[in-house]
């Protein structure tokens, strides 16, 4: 599976 | 950081000081959907979890503990401090409604089924539609305040400029994250009838009212 995106938002 | 994304974080800031003071200077919490700020803070405390396993910088955690910190004080004023304000009757959107399409689509469609990963999507989904029982009431009640508009105002705009700074880290940075971009393109759709209003009511002085 794909790791789910760099969460750096907010 | 781009220009985009810190111009959506100031307007979020904005946003949720607006309501604030709003709400204590003028002691009354009337116009406000309690409905609508009761989803966001369940959006803030399940989207920020992860201030506690994910460090990204002091700018990102300071955000999160202010916008986790300032909706619980608004619920706080709402609910208990200025609850005989609280316009109930007005605030009857079924937020099941919201809540219950919102939990299955986010154990369907995420990224990755882990606890963490589905409370986030679970909470990008519902912020896309939070602000429609807010929406509802003031069409039920066909006019908002000027600072209510503002507040609105401040609130669309911010992810309308986190679209454009999906365009622009897609491009400059190859970040592309499907789910955040999808839910952001409803939420700000959500805010075009409303947007269209106050550009062509509220910036010419007047208030914000619908016709009959």
């Amino acid at each position: 599976p794909v790791k789910a995106p760099l969460k750096d938002e907010l | 950081m781009n220009i985009f994304r810190l111009a959506g974080d100031i307007a979020h800031l904005l946003a949720v000081i607006i309501l604030l003071l709003k709400i204590w200077k003028s002691r009354s919490c009337a116009g406000i959907s309690g409905r609508s700020q009761l989803l966001f803070a369940i959006v803030y405390t399940t989207r920020y979890l992860d201030l506690l396993t994910n460090f990204v910088s002091i700018y990102n955690s300071v955000m999160k503990v202010v916008f986790i910190a300032a909706s619980y004080a608004t619920l706080y004023l709402m609910y208990m401090k200025f609850k005989a304000t609280y316009d109930h009757n007005h605030d009857t959107f079924r937020i099941e409604f919201l809540l219950i399409p919102v939990t299955a689509l986010a154990l369907l469609v995420n990224h990755e089924f882990s606890v963490l990963e589905i409370l986030w999507t679970f909470s990008i989904y519902l912020e896309s539609v939070a602000i429609l029982p807010q929406l509802f009431m003031v069409s039920k009640t066909g006019e908002a305040e000027s600072i209510t508009s503002h507040y609105l105002f401040a609130l669309g705009s911010y992810r309308a400029l986190y679209l454009l700074n999906w365009i622009y880290r897609y491009y400059f940075e190859g970040f592309f994250d499907p789910i955040a971009v999808v839910a952001g393109v409803v939420q700000t759709v959500l805010y075009c009838d409303f947007f269209y209003l106050y550009i062509t009511k509220v910036l010419k002085g007047k208030k914000l009212s619908l016709p009959a």
